[in-house]
C-alpha cells in the first residue's frame, strides 16, 4: 500500500525561491 | 552558477552532442529492441557496462518477467479488384493466421460507431478500420481496441489505418489488446495510402478481397531487466530523484527516437552532474525500463519492488515524447510543488526553455504519480514525432544532437536542483 509523506515544509516558499535563484 | 555550469557543458561545451553519439553507437550497434529479444538483452548488458565505466554508483539490474512476442512473416495482398501488394506491421501480441492465410472480403469503416451500425456485414470479413487522425491518445484506440471490436461482430482480422500524423506509405506498429471471451483474432496496421484507397473503393461500390498472412507467435514471458543507476545523496542518500526513459522499442527502425532518445538525455543528466564534481543532497536514480512498449511492464515491476518507499520520492521524470528542441516541462503535482518547479525552470532562461506545463506522467511514471509523487515529464517539439512513431522511420536521421543537448539540460539542470534542494517537493 502506498505511504504518503506529510506535508512538513519549515520553510516559507519565499525562503524556497531565494534557495532556488542561488542555482542560477 | 551551477545551472550555468551544466547548460554551459551540456551546449556549448565538451559534453556537446554527447547523448546523440553514445545514442547512435547503441542502436548501430544492436538496432531495435523488443522486449523478448536477445537486442534488448545485449543493450541491457551494454548500458550496464556503460554506467559502470561512467563512473556512476550502485549500477545495478533489477529482474523482470516481460512478453515475448514475435512477428515472424507478413503479408497482405489484394487480390479484387485488382492485384496490389500492400505494407503492413502486425501488432504487439496478434496471433498469426493459419500457414495459407486469411483470404477474405473485407467491410471498410471509418470509426467504432459504423462498425456497429454495419455489424451484420462484418460476419466472415476482414474488417479495415480507416479512422481519421486526430490526436494521438484519442486515435490510438483504434490500435488498440480494432481486433477486440471487430471479432465481437464476427470478423476474420483486423486492419488498421496506422496512427500517424503523416505518411510516405509506412506502416506504424504498436500494441494492441485482447479481452477475455472474445476470440482472438489477427490484428495488423496497413498504411494511411491503403486504408484512404481501400474506402475509397468500398464507396463507389467494389468488392475488396485480401489475402492476410502473419506468421506472428506468442512465446513464454523472457527474463529481463531495468537498469539502474545512481549518484548518492551527500545528505539524505534514502531520498530520490528519478530520472528514466525505456531502453526497449518495437522491432523495426531502431527505436531511436520512442525512446532511445529519452533514455540516453536521462543518462546524460547524471554524466553530466558528474563531470561537474557536483553530488546533490539527495540520490539522482537513472532507470532504464523495459518493455514499456507492452505496457510499461518494468515500470510496473519496479513500482511494485519500490512502493513501500514511496515518501522518499521526491520527483519522478520521464522522457518518453522525444527529444527535439524542448518547449517546458510538464508537471502534475501540488500548486506549491508547481510554484517551486516554475522557480526551477526558471533557472534555464539562458536557453529559453522556462514553462512549465500541465500533466506530467507518462506509461512508466504513471504508478507513482497517481499515488501522489510529483511527476514531471520532457515536453518537446512534437511535430516530427507521430510521423515516425513505432515505424521503419524511427532511425536516427530523424534525430539532432543540438537539440539532444539542449533537452539533457533542462533533464540535468531541473533532476539535480529539485535533488539538492534543502526540502522535497509539497505533495498535496
Amino acid at each position: 500500500k502506498a505511504i504518503y509523506r506529510n506535508d512538513t515544509s519549515q520553510r516559507t516558499f519565499e525562503e524556497i525561491k531565494e534557495e532556488i535563484a542561488h542555482y542560477g | 552558477d551551477v545551472a550555468k555550469a551544466i547548460i554551459d557543458l551540456a551546449v556549448y561545451g565538451k559534453a556537446q552532442n554527447r547523448s546523440y553519439e553514445r545514442l547512435a553507437l547503441l542502436v548501430d550497434t544492436v538496432g531495435p529492441r523488443l522486449s523478448g529479444s536477445k537486442s534488448l538483452e545485449k543493450a541491457i548488458q551494454i548500458m550496464y557496462q556503460n554506467l559502470k565505466e561512467d563512473g556512476l554508483e550502485n549500477v545495478h539490474l533489477e529482474p523482470v518477467k516481460i512478453p515475448h512476442w514475435e512477428r515472424g512473416e507478413e503479408s497482405a495482398v489484394m487480390l479484387e479488384p485488382r492485384v496490389h501488394r500492400m505494407a503492413l506491421l502486425g501488432l504487439g501480441g496478434s496471433v498469426g493466421t493459419p500457414p495459407q492465410g486469411i483470404t477474405a472480403e473485407v467491410l471498410v469503416v471509418t470509426s467504432f460507431d459504423e462498425l456497429q451500425r454495419r455489424a451484420p456485414e462484418a460476419k466472415g470479413k476482414i474488417v479495415v478500420y480507416n479512422q481519421p487522425y486526430a490526436i494521438y491518445f484519442k486515435t490510438v484506440e483504434y490500435r488498440v481496441r480494432g481486433a477486440v471490436e471487430a471479432a465481437k461482430v464476427g470478423a476474420l482480422a483486423s486492419l488498421i489505418r496506422s496512427v500517424a500524423s503523416f505518411s510516405i506509405y509506412s506502416p506504424h506498429t504498436g500494441v494492441q489488446e485482447y479481452q477475455d471471451g472474445v476470440p482472438k483474432i489477427p490484428t495488423a496496421c496497413i498504411t494511411v495510402e491503403d486504408a484512404e484507397m481501400m474506402s475509397r473503393m468500398a464507396s463507389r461500390g467494389s468488392r475488396i478481397v485480401i489475402q492476410l498472412k502473419m506468421g506472428a507467435k506468442n512465446y513464454a514471458d523472457a527474463d529481463s531487466f531495468n537498469t539502474v543507476a545512481e549518484i548518492i545523496g551527500s545528505k539524505y542518500p534514502e531520498q530520490v530523484v528519478l530520472v528514466s526513459g525505456h531502453l526497449d522499442s518495437w522491432d523495426v527502425g531502431q527505436g531511436a527516437m520512442d525512446d532511445g532518445g529519452g533514455a540516453f538525455i536521462s543518462w546524460e543528466a547524471l554524466s553530466l552532474i558528474k563531470d561537474l564534481g557536483l553530488r546533490p543532497k539527495r540520490t539522482l536514480r537513472l532507470v532504464l525500463w523495459t518493455a514499456e512498449e507492452q505496457g510499461g511492464i518494468g515500470a510496473f515491476q519496479y513500482y511494485q519492488s519500490h512502493k513501500a518507499n514511496i515518501s522518499n520520492y521526491s520527483l519522478v521524470m520521464e522522457s518518453d515524447g522525444g527529444t527535439f528542441l524542448p518547449y517546458g516541462l510538464q508537471f502534475t503535482g501540488s500548486d506549491k510543488a508547481r510554484a517551486i518547479m516554475k522557480e526551477v525552470m526558471g533557472l534555464l532562461q539562458p536557453i529559453n526553455v522556462t514553462r512549465v506545463f500541465s500533466d506530467g506522467g507518462g506509461t512508466d511514471i504513471k504508478f507513482w504519480v497517481q499515488a501522489g509523487v510529483p511527476g514531471a515529464s520532457l515536453l518537446d517539439d512534437l511535430y516530427k514525432y507521430f510521423s515516425f512513431h513505432h515505424s521503419q522511420g524511427d532511425t536516427m536521421t530523424v534525430m539532432d544532437p543540438k537539440e539532444m543537448s539542449v533537452a539533457a539540460a533542462v533533464w540535468a539542470v531541473v533532476s539535480y536542483v529539485v535533488a539538492d534542494l534543502e526540502e522535497m517537493l509539497p505533495r498535496s
